[in-house]
C-alpha cells in the first residue's frame, strides 16, 4: 500500500523542504512512485522543483478547503515517478477559513482517503509542512502514518523537539491513533564544530535508534539547487549533499 | 517616546530571534531602555536570555488573551536597561482561542497602549515573531511603528520577501496606517559563497537604502551563545558576531 509521511518540525529553517524535495527525488530515482504534497504557504517545495505556484491551477489550498479532489491538484514533475501537489500563498488563511468547518483538522486525511485511484499507483506520499504547529501541520499529522523529523544540529532546534513530540502525542490521542515517528534525520551537520557534535550526541543519546545513521552535512550546493528549480540530484550529483540524500533514501527504505 | 519594532519574517530560521536578542542587548549596553517581547510559542528569545518559560508566571500568552496587563508579564534580565516579556508554549493555540474575540488582531496593540507607565520608562519595545503570517505576527505588525526584517542570504529566504511585503501592505491598509519597514538586515552572510553574494546584491538592488550597510556574518559563536542562555555580548565579546550586532545597533540608532 501507499505510505503517508509528514515532514514536520515547527522550528524554522531546519531543512524540512530540502529533505522533502531531495528524499522524494531520491526515492523516485530508485523506482518508487512518490507524490510530494506542499502544505506550506511559502511554496518552497513547489518552487524548489521548478513549479510556479502562480501558474498552477488547483493547489493544496483547494484540496484543504474541499473545493477540489486531491487528484485534480496533482501535477507531474520532470522526473518519472515523481508528482507534486503544489502549494499556494492562500493557504496562509486556511486556519481562519476552516475554523467554522466540521473537523477542520481532518481535511487532508479525508482528501487522501477519498483518492483511491491515485493511491493505488503510489508507494509514498510525502507532505512538506510549514514551520508551526498550526492547523496545516496538524492536518498533516492527522493524515499520515508517521512523521519524519529533520533536526538541525543547533541549540534552538534541539530545544524545540520536546514541543513537537508533545504535539505528536496529542494528535495520536485525539485524531490518529497509529501515528508514530518515522525517524529523525540530522541536517546541516558540521562535524568540525563543537555545537554540532554536541547536538548530534545529545540527539543520539536521547532518541536512540530513532536517529538515522545517515546525516546530512552542511553543503552550499543544497542551498544553491532551489534557485535553479532543481533537486540536488539534478543540480550537482557529485556533491556531498546529493550523496547524503541518496544514502538517506536507501536507509529510509530499509528501516521497517 | 517609545518606539515599537516587530522583528518579523515568515521564512523560518533566518535569524529573527538572534537579531531580536542581540540588538536588544546591544541597545541596552549603549544606555537605551529596552523591552523585548517574545511572541513566539517556541520561546527561543526567552531561553536565549537565560529565562525558563516554565518558571515564569505571567507571559505573552496572558497578555494576548487579556488575562493580564503587559506590565504584569515584564521580568528584568541580568542586564541593566533590558527587560523581557517571556513567551509560553500556550501561545500556539492563541489563533484558535482568539478567533471568537472582538478584533483578535489588535490584542497586543491594546495591551501596549494600555501600559502608559511602562512606556514612559522605555525607549524601545522589540517584538520577536514566530515564522508565520498568522494572528501572532499580525498582532505584532498591528502594534508596531515599523518592521525590522532579518533576511538570510539564501534563495528561499529572498523568495519569501514578496509575501512578507504584501502582508505588511495589507496590515497598513486595514489595521495600522503608519506601518513601515524599519530596514532589512542581512544575516548569515558568507562573502566567500556565490549564492550569498548574489542574494546580497539582489537585495541591495531591489530594496536599496532599506538594506542596512552592516551585515551579520555567519559565525558559529552566535549559535553557541543561546545554549548558555547568553547574548553574544556576554558569551564572546571578541567574536565577529558580536562586533556585527554592536555595529548594527549603532547604525540602527542613527537611521531616522
Ligand atoms: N544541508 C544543508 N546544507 C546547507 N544549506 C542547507 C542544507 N539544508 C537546507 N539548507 C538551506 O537552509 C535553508 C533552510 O532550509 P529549508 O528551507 O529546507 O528549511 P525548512 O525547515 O523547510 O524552513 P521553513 O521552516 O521556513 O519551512 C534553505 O535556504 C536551504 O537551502
Ligand atoms: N549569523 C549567524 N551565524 C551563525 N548561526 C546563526 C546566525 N544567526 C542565527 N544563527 C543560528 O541559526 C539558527 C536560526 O536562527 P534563529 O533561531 O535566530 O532564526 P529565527 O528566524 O528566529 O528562527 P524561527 O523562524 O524558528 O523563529 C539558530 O540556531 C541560530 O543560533
Ligand atoms: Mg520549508
Ligand atoms: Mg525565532
Amino acid at each position: 500500500g501507499c505510505r503517508i509521511i509528514a515532514v514536520a518540525n515547527q522550528k524554522g529553517g531546519v531543512g524540512k523542504t530540502t529533505t522533502a524535495v531531495n528524499l522524494a527525488v531520491s526515492l523516485a530515482m530508485t523506482g518508487q512512485r512518490v507524490l510530494l504534497v506542499d502544505l506550506d504557504p511559502q511554496c518552497n517545495a513547489s518552487t524548489g522543483l521548478g513549479l510556479n505556484p502562480a501558474e498552477s491551477g488547483t493547489s493544496a489550498y483547494e484540496v484543504i478547503l474541499e473545493e477540489a479532489p486531491l487528484a485534480d491538484a496533482v501535477v507531474e514533475s520532470r522526473l518519472a515517478g515523481l508528482s507534486v501537489v503544489p502549494s499556494s500563498p492562500d493557504l496562509s488563511s486556511a486556519d481562519v477559513e476552516l475554523a467554522s468547518h466540521e473537523s477542520p483538522a481532518l481535511k487532508l486525511k479525508e482528501a487522501i482517503s477519498g483518492a483511491m485511484d491515485l493511491k493505488r499507483d503510489l508507494d509514498w506520499i510525502l507532505v512538506d509542512c510549514p514551520p508551526s504547529l498550526n492547523l496545516l501541520t496538524v492536518n498533516a499529522l492527522a493524515a499520515c502514518h508517521s512523521v519524519l523529523v529533520p533536526l538541525q544540529c543547533e541549540y534552538y532546534a534541539l530545544e524545540g523537539l520536546s514541543q513537537l513530540i508533545l504535539t505528536i502525542r496529542r494528535v495520536r490521542e485525539q485524531l490518529n491513533p497509529g501515528l508514530r515517528i518515522e525517524g529523525v534525520i540530522l541536517t546541516m551537520v558540521d562535524r568540525r564544530n563543537r555545537l554540532s557534535q554536541q547536538v548530534e550526541s545529545d540527539a543520539r543519546e536521547n532518541l536512540g535508534s530513532l536517529v538515522y545513521d545517515t546525516v546530512i552535512p552542511r553543503n552550499v550546493r543544497l542551498s544553491e539547487a532551489p534557485s535553479f528549480g532543481l533537486a540536488i540530484a539534478e543540480y550537482d550529483p557529485r556533491s556531498s549533499g546529493h550523496a547524503a540524500y541518496r544514502n538517506f533514501a536507501t536507509e529510509f527504505l530499509s528501516t521497517p
